[in-house]
């Protein structure tokens, strides 16, 4: 070990196997997240080269090796509760994003969430086994986060009892949704509906993309992948075109909202139900925001107290560079910043568990301020720690500009995440709204 | 706002809105409380202050739209001053819950950094809140280098206690071990572009180069 890191870590002022528990959940959660993570870092299986070494299509290749691998270890060990997959997963992939986020992430809570009984029935299971693999196709060309701007039509024809799909135009064209280009079977489409000659607004659809069999787009089913990225280069963001696409009246989702065979549409109690699994989205994207920024600071702190720079007292060492009050001015107020950021995530969560448990119950009246709120904490958190990954990366110096480092990797896989689930400065201007209402 | 100005009493994360949240006492920089309040106090004073914004607006002839749109910029800072009251109020919420003494010890000296930070940060939306004037500010900079300097002994213990394997890490610069020099050299050294000791490229374009007669 280098002695100088040693050295930092003689007698803290704290326990701090202690903290980590506390973070954690409790210790028995610690235990846990350290058992899957020696399952998925003893399988030689997962083990690799360094991903920079990497062309695109490598890495695409590469992540949905390990996806495979990963469902299968997941039944064989036999998890089933949504925390340990979800810690199995980030093991897996060492946080990054993966092929098979927006299937887990997005379309599995959007079933459980939206789909009546018989619904579950037909899609739960197939999906849940990635016979059927599912995507969130919301975004298009040229519309993001004003999803009353969405082209996409659903057309009823009472005739067949049938949805007719189309993306009218190019900037309709559905863009960007994770695992869309090459990966996914199916996608939750969000679309207008027209059903007797009136327009209903927005909602999800389930279409199949693909043929179960071979892998091959269906007819009226243009897909593929948006091309290289800023980051995010184990995922496969795609494009979808739709062109008279005729799917069942069954596979839109019908919890809340209803067509009848005739066409008669049935209002959903709460027009915020549709934006749930983005609210569920916006509440992990704050945790998953602390995680970086976490790695980020562990990364830039451990190098500060490494590397020595300059000569304060003629014939002394070199200092370390953590004992410059700049470094630390840069370094530390992030690190008390991750710590907020991870308790800060844990009331989202709490937040939305409560009041998903309410909604459940019929009680609509915190959708607005769960709404509100998690737009806004999902956009000053995001801001901040991608804003934050870059200080750490040139608190390293010129070593924070080499892959070897991992802070480019970081920057780039968090910057998005200030734009998806919603732009920041528009998530910022719902909270106004609401805080206008007040 | 709009709900405040017809007499209803608010709760949870917006309470500060509520008129009973006037008069508070001034700064104390040195207590954890005291922030949360200077949080609470600056996000109140800007929710307000644009909605007044919007009301005069209105008042002068503007469309709701017009109102809006002419306050964007100020509409995003109040939502950024609520949302930071926010993460201060649970950070120092959290360190109630915490039963160990040195964790809450160390979170608790971490809560205040945050706090402070923020404060420099942004001490004009504090000042012009009437929360902080020069002096305060000053206070607040020093208690920063005070605790800047009693946290940097504590730094790498705090990043351990994410408990980050260097898997999971997969950074040669954040290595558990600190043998950074000798991964970085072994890094570069696997890179594709030394899998031979001369690239193809310059017996393709290179020697060419340097055979031709320019």
């Amino acid at each position: 070990m280098n002695p100088d890191i040693k050295k930092e870590r003689e007698g803290p002022a704290f326990d701090v196997e202690a903290v980590t528990n506390l973070l954690d959940g409790g210790r028995d959660v610690t235990e846990r997240r350290r058992q899957l993570e020696a399952l998925v870092e003893n399988d030689p299986e997962f083990l690799s080269q360094p991903l920079s070494f990497l062309s695109q299509s490598g890495r695409y290749d590469h992540a949905i090796k390990r996806c495979a691998r990963m469902i299968q270890q997941i039944k064989k060990l036999g998890l089933t509760d949504p925390k340990d997959i979800s810690l199995y997963k980030r093991a897996v992939f060492c946080g990054r994003p993966c092929p098979l986020d927006l299937h887990l992430g997005m379309f599995l809570p959007m079933l459980l969430n939206q789909a009546t009984e018989d619904q579950l029935e037909h899609f739960f299971l197939p999906a849940w086994q990635c016979q059927i693999i599912g995507t969130y196709a919301q975004t298009e060309m040229g519309h993001g986060t004003f999803l009353r701007g969405l082209e996409t039509t659903a057309l009823y024809d009472p005739r067949t009892q049938e949805f007719v799909l189309n993306t009218p135009t190019v900037t309709a064209i559905k863009w960007w949704p994770g695992g869309l280009g090459k990966t996914a079977n199916h996608a939750v489409v969000l679309a207008q509906l027209y059903t007797k000659g009136t327009c209903q607004g927005l909602n999800a659809f389930i279409v199949q993309l693909r043929d179960l069999e071979t892998h091959a787009p269906l007819p009226g089913i243009i897909v593929g992948d948006i091309g290289p990225k800023f980051g995010f280069n184990d995922v496969d963001n795609g494009f979808l075109k739709l062109e008279n696409v005729r799917i069942p009246r069954t596979n839109m989702l019908m919890k809340f909202a209803k067509v009848e065979e005739d066409g008669t549409y049935i209002r959903p109690p709460s027009d915020k139900l549709a934006y749930g699994t983005m609210v569920f989205i916006r509440a992990l994207i704050v945790s998953e925001a602390s995680y970086v920024l976490a790695k980020a600071c562990t990364i830039a702190i451990r190098y500060s107290v490494v590397r020595r720079q300059s000569q304060q007292t003629p014939g002394a060492p070199e200092p370390q560079i953590l004992d410059y009050q700049t470094q630390q001015h840069k370094l530390l107020p992030l690190l008390a910043t991750t710590y907020a950021f991870h308790f800060i995530g844990n009331y989202v969560s709490k937040m939305y568990q409560n009041i998903s448990e309410s909604v459940d119950a019929g009680n609509y009246s915190q959708l607005n301020e769960l709404h509100a709120t998690s737009a806004g904490l999902k956009a000053f958190t995001t801001w901040i720690v991608v804003a934050g990954v870059e200080t750490c990366r040139m608190a390293c110096g010129g070593h924070g500009f080499s892959c070897a480092s991992g802070l480019p990797e970081l920057y780039t896989n968090s910057a998005p995440s200030c734009t998806y689930e919603g732009e920041n400065t528009v998530m910022m201007l719902q909270t106004a709204r609401y805080l206008m209402k007040c | 706002v709009g709900l405040v100005r017809n007499g209803i009493l608010l709760e949870g994360n917006v309470m500060y809105l509520n008129p009973a949240f006037d008069n508070r006492p001034r700064l104390d920089p040195q207590s954890v409380a005291s922030l949360v309040g200077a949080f609470c106090d600056r996000a109140s004073w800007m929710v307000t202050h644009v909605s007044q914004g919007l009301q005069s607006q209105l008042n002068c002839g503007k469309s709701q739209k017009e109102a809006w749109n002419n306050m964007l910029v100020e509409l995003v800072r109040a939502s950024e001053s609520h949302c930071h009251y926010v993460v201060v109020k649970t950070f120092a919420e959290e360190l109630e819950g915490v039963q160990d003494s040195g964790s809450r010890a160390i979170l608790s000296s971490l809560c205040h950094l945050y706090a402070l930070h923020g404060i420099t940060q942004h001490s004009g939306d504090f000042m012009q809140a009437g929360v902080l004037n020069g002096e305060e500010l000053e206070q607040v900079s020093k208690i920063l280098r005070t605790l800047l300097s009693s946290l940097r002994r504590q730094a790498v213990p705090l990043t351990d206690a994410f408990d980050i394997s260097d898997v999971q890490l997969s950074s040669v610069l954040g290595r558990h071990d600190g043998n950074v020099y000798n991964a970085l050299y072994a890094w570069a050294r696997t890179a594709p572009l030394n899998k031979s000791q001369v690239h193809e490229s310059y017996d393709k374009y290179m020697k060419p180069l340097q055979k031709s007669k320019l």
